[in-house]
């Protein structure tokens, strides 16, 4: 069987809250290592890799390797009815085909159970490379999140460029154009608003904002966002998860005709 | 317009 005790249940929250208008159906897949998932949008642009470490559970167990198949439209249904502070436990058995969500209010005078169908899914894994990118930007998830949603309003492309300087967001469309740049900055009070950039070359790619602004639902998850980049390369946007592993979106660049 | 690409076109299917 497996089971997973959860103490911050509402990381799966957010989780869920980030991934779930982007793939709609993926499996689970649990192992004694931890749970990953790895789907790619219908559209086969943009890819979601997960990683919640074992080691990152109060409790964990996993008898043998299950792939649980999820609608994660339905699964996003029974979180939101976990409190934000609930410990949140899954468990399924190896041949069932259903999991259990399990709310426990933080002083546990409330446990619910929620049962959910699992469904069969014929995954299509992609094999990543490991790369060394020639440019990794880590830079404030919020900052982030508020640049792809201005350019959105004003382009549907973006040009993302590193230089040693810094990183540039650059769109344009019918009433006009837009270029922000914001630049290498570590002297700055508090970590998670620093900007650094570690770069081997300049690179520039071009990305649809449409897909930057999904992933940015993920902000809720980390105060930081780590970019990576190479020439005609998927861009990486990562979002680490405190002492659990990361939720990762990979997203192939455009190309000039 | 830019073309977009497809993932697949830079990762194996496995």
């Amino acid at each position: 069987m497996f089971e997973g005790r959860l103490l911050q249940g509402s990381l799966l929250k957010k989780v869920l809250e980030a991934i779930k208008d982007l793939v709609t159906d993926t499996n689970f897949d649990c192992s004694e290592t931890g749970i990953a998932l790895q789907a790619m949008d219908s559209s086969h642009v943009a890819l979601v890799s997960l990683l919640l470490k074992d080691t990152g559970f109060d409790h964990f167990r996993c008898d043998r390797n299950l792939a649980l198949g999820i609608n994660l439209q339905n699964m996003s249904k029974m979180l939101k009815c976990a409190g934000n502070d609930d410990i949140i436990t899954l468990k399924a058995e190896d041949e069932g085909d259903t999991i259990t969500f399990m709310f426990e209010s933080p002083n546990q005078d409330k446990i619910s159970d929620f049962e959910m169908k699992l469904m069969d899914i014929d995954s299509e894994h992609l094999g990543i490379p490991d790369t060394d990118y020639q440019a990794i930007v880590t830079m404030p998830s919020a900052e982030f999140q508020r640049i792809v949603r201005d350019l959105s309003s004003i382009g549907d492309t973006a040009v993302i460029g590193v230089t040693k300087e810094g990183i540039s967001f650059s769109t344009g469309g019918d009433i006009g154009k837009a270029n922000i740049v914001c630049r290498q900055n570590t002297n700055v009070d508090k970590e998670e608003d620093q900007t650094t950039v570690e770069i081997h070359e300049p690179v520039s790619l071009t990305f649809a904002l449409r897909y930057l602004n999904s992933f940015t639902k993920a902000t809720a998850l980390s105060p930081q966002v780590t970019l990576s980049l190479s020439k005609e390369l998927p861009i990486v946007v990562e979002y680490k998860i405190e002492k659990m592993g990361f939720l990762r979106f990979y997203l192939a660049p455009k190309i000039e005709e | 317009t830019p073309l977009q690409n497809n993932l697949s076109e830079f990762f194996a299917m496995i």
